[in-house]
Parts: C-alpha cells; sequence; structure tokens
C-alpha cells in the first residue's frame, strides 16, 4: 500500500503560488 | 473547483532544486518531493485556500505525486501500484492552510535542514543551510521573487504552511 507521509513530526507540506504556477513541497523522513 | 490544472513541460531538474531536496533527503532521512502544477485561470493570492483541494481532487494530483517520486529517483510510489487502484490521497482531508509571508517561507525551508528530526544527525551547518534555501528559492521564485516577464507589476508570491493530512499515512 503505497503511502508518503508516515505520521512523524517530519510530515510538512508547503505551499507556493502565483500566477498560473502553484508549487507544493512535500517532506516526510 | 474552477480551475483546469496541467503539469509544466518536463525539464531537467536545476541543480539548486535538487540540492535543496537533496539535502532535506540527507537531514530527515526523508522523500522530499516537490510538485508543481500550472493552474488556468491564473490563481490570486487569495486562491490558494480554494485551490489546493482543487489540485489534490483533480486527476492531475496522482500522476504529478508518482511523477515527482520516479523523478526524484525513488520509486516509492510507483512500484507495483497502478494509479486509481491505490489512491494516495486521503478520502477525508483538510489540508489546512496557514499563510506565511517571505520571510516565514523561507524560514520553514531552513528549518527543514536546520531544525527538523534528523536521526542521524545530518543537520546542517547555518552557513551552508542559507546557502542551499537561497539557492532553491531564487530557482524557484526567480531573483527577487517578481521575475514575471510581464514586469514589476507581477503579483508577489504568496505562501502557505499546509496540513500534512490529505496523503496516506503508514
Amino acid at each position: 500500500w503505497p503511502t508518503y507521509f508516515d505520521g512523524c513530526g517530519n510530515d510538512t507540506a508547503t505551499l507556493a503560488h502565483r500566477g498560473r504556477t502553484l508549487h507544493l513541497l512535500l517532506t516526510n523522513g | 473547483g474552477p480551475w483546469t490544472f496541467s503539469a509544466p513541460l518536463p525539464t531537467p531538474e536545476p541543480p539548486a532544486v535538487d540540492a535543496f531536496l537533496s539535502a532535506v533527503d540527507r537531514t530527515t532521512n526523508g522523500n522530499t518531493l516537490l510538485l508543481t502544477a500550472e493552474c488556468d485561470p491564473p490563481l490570486t493570492a487569495q486562491d490558494g485556500r480554494a485551490a489546493l483541494p482543487a489540485l489534490l481532487r483533480s486527476d492531475l494530483f496522482d500522476p504529478l505525486l508518482r511523477g515527482a517520486d520516479a523523478r526524484r529517483g525513488w520509486h516509492n510510489l510507483t512500484d507495483g501500484s497502478r494509479p486509481h487502484e491505490l489512491p494516495l490521497l486521503r478520502r477525508d482531508f483538510r489540508a489546512a492552510l496557514a499563510p506565511l509571508d517571505r520571510a516565514g517561507f523561507l524560514a520553514r525551508l531552513r528549518r527543514m535542514l536546520r531544525e527538523a528530526w534528523s536521526p542521524y544527525r545530518h543537520r546542517l551547518p547555518a552557513a551552508q543551510a542559507e546557502r542551499l534555501v537561497g539557492d532553491f528559492a531564487r530557482e524557484l521564485l526567480g531573483p527577487d521573487g517578481r521575475d514575471d516577464p510581464d514586469g514589476r507589476d507581477a503579483p508577489a508570491w504568496s505562501f502557505a504552511a499546509v496540513g500534512p493530512d490529505f496523503l496516506r499515512c503508514a
């Protein structure tokens, strides 16, 4: 079963957007 | 939502992006991913709160996430699974946004290298973290965050911390 977030404190998601561009930075660890 | 999302044309990962993502991977013993989508119509500063869940629920999100995972060479999300059979997105999520200003965004990147839990004690010295964050931010946002070819009236970037509750958890 594929997962990404692992429930530990290093799970983060960060959004940056402007106009037509949207970035989503994901960390687990 | 009212937006159409598409993936940008594939290009080689800029060295500054690879360097930052790899440094966070090493510090946190993790798998750091950068997802980029193109939005039509363009987003205003206030649109993030509605556009993010729209992107997460769009048909693009699954291939975007798996593609980013493969592009980083992890293949954690592709082996032995097919899209839609084993969804990555949780059925219920909030993905709550907490707006950040530019300084807060940069501080958040810095914390990933300087303060995040590092099981093998690979947190970086301040100067090295500063260089990686600065180079990554310049690559991602442009020299001063206003590199739009349309000129000085280009809107500023909007930033937010997002509650990490929208992807399946081990």
